[in-house]
Protein backbone atom coordinates (compact mmCIF):
# COMPACT_ATOMS: atom_id res chain seq x y z
CA UNK A 1 0.00 0.00 0.00
CA UNK A 2 1.41 3.36 -0.84
CA UNK A 3 1.23 4.63 3.07
CA UNK A 4 4.73 5.63 5.04
CA UNK A 5 5.16 8.16 1.87
CA UNK A 6 7.40 10.16 3.68
CA UNK A 7 9.38 7.67 5.40
CA UNK A 8 10.15 6.24 2.01
CA UNK A 9 10.74 9.22 0.94
CA UNK A 10 13.73 9.67 3.27
CA UNK A 11 14.72 6.01 2.88
CA UNK A 12 15.31 6.24 -0.89
CA UNK A 13 16.79 9.94 -0.41
CA UNK A 14 20.72 9.72 -0.54
CA UNK A 15 21.89 12.95 1.04
CA UNK A 16 25.51 12.27 0.62
CA UNK B 1 39.27 -9.45 23.76
CA UNK B 2 37.38 -7.41 21.03
CA UNK B 3 38.26 -8.85 17.85
CA UNK B 4 39.53 -6.15 15.80
CA UNK B 5 36.51 -6.27 13.13
CA UNK B 6 34.21 -5.30 16.15
CA UNK B 7 36.45 -2.42 17.59
CA UNK B 8 36.41 -1.19 13.64
CA UNK B 9 32.59 -1.97 13.78
CA UNK B 10 31.80 0.35 17.24
CA UNK B 11 34.36 3.09 15.61
CA UNK B 12 32.23 3.19 12.70
CA UNK B 13 28.57 3.33 14.53
CA UNK B 14 29.91 5.85 17.04
CA UNK B 15 31.83 8.12 13.65
CA UNK B 16 27.93 7.52 11.89
CA UNK B 17 26.36 9.12 14.79
CA UNK B 18 27.82 11.41 15.59
CA UNK B 19 27.65 12.66 11.49
CA UNK B 20 24.25 12.19 11.89
CA UNK B 21 23.92 14.23 15.62
CA UNK B 22 26.04 16.87 13.58
CA UNK B 23 23.77 17.76 10.64
CA UNK B 24 20.70 18.35 12.95
CA UNK B 25 22.74 20.70 14.73
CA UNK B 26 23.65 22.75 11.25
CA UNK B 27 19.44 22.61 10.96
CA UNK B 28 18.84 24.08 13.96
CA UNK B 29 18.32 27.71 13.25
CA UNK B 30 15.33 26.36 11.09
CA UNK B 31 13.42 24.92 13.95
CA UNK B 32 10.56 27.18 15.09
CA UNK B 33 11.98 28.70 18.06
CA UNK B 34 11.12 28.26 21.47
CA UNK B 35 8.66 31.46 23.08
CA UNK B 36 10.41 32.94 26.06
CA UNK B 37 6.77 34.80 27.02
CA UNK B 38 5.78 33.05 30.25
CA UNK B 39 1.98 33.61 29.69
CA UNK B 40 0.77 30.28 29.64
CA UNK B 41 -2.40 30.65 28.95
CA UNK B 42 -2.01 32.02 25.32
CA UNK B 43 -3.06 29.65 22.98
CA UNK B 44 -0.46 31.02 20.11
CA UNK B 45 2.38 30.82 22.47
CA UNK B 46 1.68 26.77 23.27
CA UNK B 47 0.81 26.01 20.03
CA UNK B 48 4.42 27.66 19.31
CA UNK B 49 6.06 25.43 21.80
CA UNK B 50 4.18 21.98 20.83
CA UNK B 51 5.45 23.27 17.53
CA UNK B 52 8.71 23.51 18.47
CA UNK B 53 8.60 19.79 20.25
CA UNK B 54 7.52 18.77 17.06
CA UNK B 55 10.48 20.16 14.68
CA UNK B 56 12.85 18.86 16.65
CA UNK B 57 11.07 14.76 16.38
CA UNK B 58 11.02 15.66 13.19
CA UNK B 59 14.91 15.76 13.31
CA UNK B 60 15.50 13.28 15.55
CA UNK B 61 13.43 11.19 13.05
CA UNK B 62 15.97 12.24 9.65
CA UNK B 63 18.77 11.57 12.08
CA UNK B 64 17.47 8.00 12.94
CA UNK B 65 16.84 6.98 9.54
CA UNK B 66 20.44 8.33 8.66
CA UNK B 67 21.87 5.93 11.20
CA UNK B 68 19.39 3.26 10.00
CA UNK B 69 20.52 3.30 6.46
CA UNK B 70 24.54 2.94 6.98
CA UNK B 71 24.00 0.39 9.69
CA UNK B 72 25.62 -2.50 7.19
CA UNK B 73 22.60 -4.89 6.09
CA UNK B 74 19.75 -2.53 6.59
CA UNK B 75 19.08 -1.95 3.14
CA UNK B 76 19.28 -5.54 2.46
CA UNK B 77 16.30 -6.10 4.22
CA UNK B 78 12.74 -5.52 1.98
CA UNK B 79 11.67 -1.44 2.14
CA UNK B 80 8.65 -3.46 4.41
CA UNK B 81 10.73 -4.16 6.88
CA UNK B 82 12.69 -1.56 7.04
CA UNK B 83 9.33 0.54 7.65
CA UNK B 84 8.12 -1.74 10.26
CA UNK B 85 11.25 -1.77 12.14
CA UNK B 86 11.73 1.89 11.98
CA UNK B 87 8.47 2.58 12.80
CA UNK B 88 8.67 0.54 15.93
CA UNK B 89 11.75 1.52 16.99
CA UNK B 90 11.49 5.14 16.32
CA UNK B 91 10.39 6.34 19.30
CA UNK B 92 12.40 4.03 21.42
CA UNK B 93 15.46 5.31 19.74
CA UNK B 94 14.45 8.84 20.58
CA UNK B 95 14.03 7.95 24.30
CA UNK B 96 17.52 6.50 24.26
CA UNK B 97 19.04 9.70 22.81
CA UNK B 98 17.00 12.18 25.23
CA UNK B 99 18.11 9.74 28.23
CA UNK B 100 21.47 10.42 26.51
CA UNK B 101 21.14 14.24 27.13
CA UNK B 102 19.49 14.19 30.30
CA UNK B 103 21.80 16.11 32.92
CA UNK B 104 20.66 14.96 36.31
CA UNK B 105 22.22 18.55 38.08
CA UNK B 106 19.30 20.81 36.14
CA UNK B 107 17.07 17.52 35.49
CA UNK B 108 16.75 18.82 32.07
CA UNK B 109 17.18 16.67 28.82
CA UNK B 110 19.42 19.00 26.31
CA UNK B 111 18.56 19.05 22.62
CA UNK B 112 20.85 19.78 19.48
CA UNK B 113 23.57 20.85 22.49
CA UNK B 114 21.76 24.44 24.00
CA UNK B 115 18.00 23.78 24.06
CA UNK B 116 17.42 22.49 27.83
CA UNK B 117 14.20 21.46 29.13
CA UNK B 118 12.63 20.30 32.12
CA UNK B 119 9.33 18.60 33.31
CA UNK B 120 7.35 21.90 32.63
CA UNK B 121 9.14 22.78 29.62
CA UNK B 122 7.90 19.21 28.22
CA UNK B 123 4.08 19.88 29.94
CA UNK B 124 4.22 23.65 28.35
CA UNK B 125 4.84 21.64 25.16
CA UNK B 126 1.40 20.07 25.47
CA UNK B 127 2.57 16.66 26.70
CA UNK B 128 0.69 14.83 29.37
CA UNK B 129 2.64 13.98 32.71
CA UNK B 130 1.55 10.54 32.44
CA UNK B 131 3.90 10.56 29.11
CA UNK B 132 6.80 13.54 30.95
CA UNK B 133 7.26 11.42 34.04
CA UNK B 134 8.50 7.64 32.65
CA UNK B 135 10.33 9.83 30.02
CA UNK B 136 12.12 11.57 32.81
CA UNK B 137 12.66 8.34 35.24
CA UNK B 138 13.74 6.51 32.35
CA UNK B 139 16.56 9.04 31.91
CA UNK B 140 17.16 8.74 35.33
CA UNK B 141 17.61 5.21 35.35
CA UNK B 142 19.88 5.47 32.10
CA UNK B 143 22.05 8.25 33.24
CA UNK B 144 23.15 6.11 36.65
CA UNK B 145 24.59 3.63 33.87
CA UNK B 146 27.22 5.95 32.59
CA UNK B 147 26.78 4.43 29.19
CA UNK B 148 29.68 5.74 26.56
CA UNK B 149 28.76 6.47 22.95
CA UNK B 150 29.68 3.55 22.16
CA UNK B 151 27.46 1.51 24.19
CA UNK B 152 24.39 3.61 23.19
CA UNK B 153 25.62 3.41 19.31
CA UNK B 154 25.31 -0.25 19.85
CA UNK B 155 21.98 -0.06 22.22
CA UNK B 156 20.15 2.01 19.15
CA UNK B 157 21.43 -0.90 16.34
CA UNK B 158 19.98 -3.84 18.79
CA UNK B 159 17.21 -1.98 18.97
CA UNK B 160 16.50 -1.33 15.51
CA UNK B 161 17.04 -4.77 14.28
CA UNK B 162 14.26 -6.38 16.92
CA UNK B 163 12.75 -9.20 14.99
CA UNK B 164 10.07 -9.05 16.89
CA UNK B 165 8.26 -5.85 15.68
CA UNK B 166 4.78 -5.96 13.97
CA UNK B 167 4.60 -6.83 10.41
CA UNK B 168 8.10 -7.75 10.44
CA UNK B 169 8.52 -10.42 7.58
CA UNK B 170 12.17 -11.50 7.78
CA UNK B 171 12.67 -12.91 11.01
CA UNK B 172 15.66 -15.18 10.60
CA UNK B 173 17.58 -11.78 8.89
CA UNK B 174 16.54 -9.15 11.03
CA UNK B 175 18.09 -11.64 13.99
CA UNK B 176 21.47 -12.48 11.98
CA UNK B 177 21.44 -8.68 11.57
CA UNK B 178 21.28 -8.06 15.01
CA UNK B 179 23.29 -10.70 16.73
CA UNK B 180 26.86 -9.16 15.78
CA UNK B 181 25.63 -5.81 17.59
CA UNK B 182 24.89 -8.29 20.46
CA UNK B 183 28.21 -10.12 20.92
CA UNK B 184 30.07 -7.03 20.25
CA UNK B 185 27.78 -4.73 23.46
CA UNK B 186 28.70 -7.61 25.55
CA UNK B 187 32.08 -8.13 24.65
CA UNK B 188 32.88 -4.28 25.17
CA UNK B 189 31.39 -4.39 28.54
CA UNK B 190 33.17 -7.33 29.65
CA UNK B 191 36.58 -5.31 28.98
CA UNK B 192 35.28 -2.30 30.32
CA UNK B 193 33.48 -3.39 33.64
CA UNK B 194 35.32 -6.74 34.33
CA UNK B 195 34.05 -6.74 37.74
CA UNK B 196 30.04 -5.93 36.90
CA UNK B 197 28.44 -9.44 35.40
CA UNK B 198 25.11 -7.29 35.57
CA UNK B 199 25.78 -4.63 33.52
CA UNK B 200 24.97 -6.07 30.46
CA UNK B 201 21.25 -7.49 31.15
CA UNK B 202 20.32 -4.39 32.75
CA UNK B 203 21.11 -3.25 29.80
CA UNK B 204 19.07 -5.42 27.89
CA UNK B 205 16.18 -4.81 30.58
CA UNK B 206 16.75 -0.95 29.06
CA UNK B 207 15.25 -2.42 26.13
CA UNK B 208 12.25 -3.99 27.51
CA UNK B 209 11.42 -0.96 29.63
CA UNK B 210 11.10 0.82 26.39
CA UNK B 211 8.92 -1.39 25.09
CA UNK B 212 6.43 -0.51 28.36
CA UNK B 213 7.08 3.39 27.54
CA UNK B 214 6.31 3.19 23.63
CA UNK B 215 2.80 1.89 24.91
CA UNK B 216 2.89 4.78 27.04
CA UNK B 217 3.83 6.80 24.01
CA UNK B 218 0.50 5.78 22.25
CA UNK B 219 -1.44 7.04 24.97
CA UNK B 220 0.02 10.45 24.29
CA UNK B 221 -0.34 10.40 21.01
CA UNK B 222 -4.04 9.46 21.04
CA UNK B 223 -4.42 12.14 23.73
CA UNK B 224 -3.29 14.54 21.49
CA UNK B 225 -5.65 13.64 19.00
CA UNK B 226 -8.37 14.14 21.78
CA UNK B 227 -7.05 17.69 22.44
CA UNK B 228 -7.03 18.43 18.43
CA UNK B 229 -3.76 18.72 18.91
CA UNK B 230 -2.35 17.72 14.98
CA UNK B 231 1.00 15.72 14.88
CA UNK B 232 2.82 16.79 11.25
CA UNK B 233 2.58 14.61 8.22
CA UNK B 234 5.98 12.15 9.20
CA UNK B 235 5.08 12.06 12.92
CA UNK B 236 1.74 11.09 11.98
CA UNK B 237 2.74 9.06 9.32
CA UNK B 238 4.79 6.94 11.71
CA UNK B 239 3.15 7.09 15.19
CA UNK B 240 -0.83 7.89 14.48
CA UNK B 241 -3.58 5.21 13.86
CA UNK B 242 -4.70 5.39 10.65
CA UNK B 243 -7.99 3.33 9.84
Amino acid sequence: PQDHQLLRFLLDTDEK
Amino acid sequence: QLAPEQLEMIEKLVAMQKQCNKRSFLDRPKVTPWPQSQDPQNREVRQQRFAHFTELAIMSVQEIVDFAKQLPGFLELTREDQIALLKTSTIEIMLLESSRRYDPAIESITFLKDFSYNKEDFAKAGLQFEFINPIFEFSKGMNDLHLDEAEYALLIAINIFSADRPNVQDHDLVERLQQPYVDALHSYIRIKRPNDQLMFPRMLMKLVSLRTLSSVHSEQVFALRLQDKKLPPLLSEIWDVHE
